[in-house]
């Protein structure tokens, strides 16, 4: 009955692992590509549905233990987030992406695949390459980038990008050299100014010279350029803005994507530079196991607005002190269809919302009292040890299907969110945390 | 802050509507 009710959610455990095939996407009306805006497919960075798929097999233990690492670095970003919010002005950005590389890891992170720049396409070439070429008789060149809404500068690894300055990437290097429409930004020009804490001098050729500092101390430096864009099957946005980078040392990027997509606030993210094309508006969904796809979309096409009314609406908040982060505010939670007992003033703080910071964080008063409620809708299962900061994990060993208890939460103008079962738990724990104290 | 993380927002279309200044949500999407 409360199943029914929609206070419980029974989950087959088999549903929980990825398959070894691409189920794709769940099409709704309007969840298709469109002429009218940048739609692409989004996919975890390996799994059947990663155009590139890693053959590597994680055992139990390597998956607990990448796990506890994941969440590690996670904290790390959050507690970067938090300094930058607070003030501090440096220009490092909130990565965490992992300098381990274990399968669980990998996952913790959504990569989206763009084309890049024009190469001019030889005569002999086969017949497949003349289809995917442009008009002009070039083609882009396709780079799979993690997308990030909480860092503003876009980059790839570009040739020359040599071991061990650079990391291993799975799509061919980005040859500036190959594209037509590539081009360094100079020194002089205005969209080297608005890089303004990023921007690091000029090169000897008065080529505009980009640098990132990651909040792990790792580092992206090299050439900030133009080139033409490809998002999507459709459209090309001209002239985008991007590092070049001839180097990435330190690296938390042990990943083997080419790079990261900026949909941050700032002026030099993707989103600022289309936002007379897209007008500063943009949608994710992010696939809830390896093997489904989600999507990234610039833009409102006109044929999503039959979808209109299956959204619910929070106001999104600004800072000019940290115009990076998009943030709401979170007013209540619903567990099995009760409120939480928590005081209004201790959700009045606001909360940032990233595609890249994987657990969300509360404040410990309503962490507390989450963590209650769901423990007590599930005693039927033994507990687990705790893995880093996820402190409520149970062994479900020879479970054949889970009755986890619906959490659903409430922002500011009563946008009601209930969460997928793949948004409660990480593995087998609960996927919040506290945040230090009710005062952040 | 808190932080709205990306497990809870897996299989929910999340907008950004910056000039509207409007955060907007839709269930089951992907």
């Amino acid at each position: 009955g409360d199943a029914a009710a929609g206070a419980y959610m029974v989950i087959a455990t088999s549903t929980m692992k990825p398959k070894t095939f691409c189920s794709g996407h769940k099409v709704a009306p309007g969840d298709v590509p469109s002429p009218n805006s940048t739609w692409a497919p989004l996919h975890h960075l390996y799994g059947p549905c990663s155009p590139a798929p890693s053959s590597a097999n994680s055992t139990a233990a390597d998956v607990a233990a990448s796990m506890a690492d994941m969440v590690d670095d996670d904290q790390r970003r959050a507690d970067y987030i938090q300094k930058r919010l607070t003030g501090a002005t440096d220009d490092k950005q909130p990565m965490a992406f992992s300098s381990r590389t274990s399968q669980y890891e990998k996952n913790g992170q959504y990569a989206t695949n763009g084309g890049l720049g024009s190469v001019p396409h030889l005569k002999s070439l086969s017949t497949t390459a003349t289809t995917n070429s442009a008009p002009d008789g070039t083609s882009a060149v396709t780079q799979t980038v993690i997308i990030d809404s909480g860092s503003d500068v876009s980059w790839v690894q570009c040739k020359p990008c040599p071991l061990p300055m650079c990391h291993r990437q799975r799509d061919p290097l980005f040859d500036p050299a190959m594209s037509t429409t590539y081009a360094a930004v100079p020194c002089t020009s205005a969209a080297c100014a608005q890089l303004g804490p990023y921007r690091r001098g000029c090169s000897a050729n008065a080529q505009c010279q980009f640098g990132i500092n990651y909040g792990d101390g790792s580092t992206a430096t090299g050439t900030y350029s133009f080139d033409d864009l490809t998002l999507g099957p459709y459209d090309v946005i001209r002239g985008f803005r991007f590092g070049c980078a001839h180097a990435d040392r330190g690296s938390a990027f042990d990943y083997d994507v080419a790079g990261s997509l900026a949909l941050g606030g700032g002026s030099q993210s993707l989103v600022q530079q289309t936002a007379t094309r897209y007008g500063r508006v943009f949608s994710y969904c992010l696939p809830p196991t390896a093997s489904s796809l989600g999507f990234l979309v610039l833009g409102v096409p006109p044929e999503r607005a039959q979808l209109i009314p299956s959204f619910v609406s929070t106001p999104l908040l600004s800072s000019s002190m940290a115009p990076t982060f998009y943030r709401v505010l979170l007013r209540a939670i619903i567990v099995a269809g009760r409120p939480l007992a928590v005081p209004p003033a201790v959700f009045s703080a606001s909360s940032v919302i990233d595609s890249s910071t994987i657990i969300s964080r509360l404040p410990p008063t309503a962490y507390q009292a989450l963590r209650a409620a769901f423990r007590s809708a599930m005693t039927m299962y033994r507990a687990a040890p705790p893995v880093s900061i996820l402190d409520t994990c149970y062994d479900f060993t020879g479970v054949r299907s889970i009755t986890l208890p619906s959490i659903a939460l409430v922002f500011d103008g009563g946008a009601t969110v209930n969460l997928d079962a793949a948004g409660i738990l990480l593995g087998s724990c609960l996927a919040f945390a506290p945040t230090a104290s009710d005062r952040m | 802050p808190g932080f709205i993380g990306n497990v809870q927002q897996k299989t929910l279309e999340v907008v950004y509507d910056v000039p509207a200044k409007a955060m907007r949500f839709r269930t089951a999407a992907c």
